[in-house]
């Protein structure tokens, strides 16, 4: 099964 | 002070109703540039970034950043008692604990005055600028939508693949397989049915469907759509306003 990653693993926090 | 005129209420609700079912709590940041928000959905997989310029507005006067954090629920029980072509004013002081909105039927001499309870939303403010994508496709908005309905029905995973003369969505469920080819063309008559596909390299993704659902809502703010696609980065969403957008960013599914 292909996995769901959240989207802070690719945006850094300001 | 802020003071936000929009000549229709109409705009402002269809912003907010884009967005209301997947993001609740919001910080809307105006300065003199206009409102702008961002926001991410329960699970942290959709992000949501709202600018509406100050062209949008008829008169716009923000003399001092200010944040208004919003309950979307609450703020949409409001413009609901709104009509759609009332003008809308949005008002709130430089430390504001809430926010007045003003409708007004200039033709009934009709004057609402709503005052919404602002909060202290403690979120971060992701650098989502600078990305770069390998394919841009800009398609109508609404046929969009009709392929991410369809397909969703199949699966809850919907696959895009871009090569340069076809866009192909593909859904393969249990009970049994979809796919929808878009290529691209240019409709003289009607610009905004057109197709355009822009390729540095392409791609082959797989998004979640119940994502694109909540995205799709942003289809009535804008006849055209423009997806931007990456391996391995999230995809851009992006609906146009007169001045301004509304952009959704999902990350792809990976195969582990």
């Amino acid at each position: 099964m292909p996995s769901q990653p959240t989207i802070s693993k690719f945006f850094k926090a300001r | 002070m802020l003071e936000a005129k929009f000549e229709e209420a109409s705009l402002f609700k269809k912003v907010i109703d884009s967005f209301k079912d997947c993001v609740q709590l919001v910080n809307f940041n105006c300065s003199e540039h206009g409102i702008a928000a961002q926001a991410v959905d329960d699970s942290r997989v959709l992000l949501v970034s709202l600018s509406i310029g100050t062209e949008s507005f008829q008169d716009f006067r923000c003399d001092r950043n200010v944040t208004l954090g919003a309950d979307l629920s609450s703020l949409s029980k409001i413009l609901r008692c709104g009509n759609n072509n009332d003008n809308l004013t949005l008002i709130a002081d430089d430390t504001p604990d809430s926010l007045l909105l003003l409708f007004e039927d200039t033709k009934k001499d009709r004057i609402s005055e709503y005052s919404l309870k602002l909060m202290d939303i403690d979120a971060d403010f992701l650098d989502i600028e600078g990305m770069q994508y390998d394919t841009t496709i800009t398609m109508p908005s609404a046929e969009f939508a009709k392929v991410v309905r369809d397909l969703n029905q199949l699966s809850d995973s919907l696959n895009i693949l871009v090569t340069k003369d076809t866009v192909k969505f593909v859904a393969e469920g249990d009970i049994g397989s979809g796919s929808v080819i878009v290529k691209p063309h240019t409709d003289m008559d009607k610009p905004d049915d057109s197709v355009k596909v822009e390729l540095d390299k392409p791609v082959d993704l797989t998004f979640g469907s119940k994502y694109l659902l909540d995205i799709i809502k942003g289809a009535g703010l804008s006849n055209q759509i423009t997806i931007k696609l990456s391996s391995e980065t999230p995809a851009l969403f992006e609906f146009g306003l007169q001045s301004g957008y509304l952009q959704f960013f999902l990350a792809p599914k990976f195969n582990e």
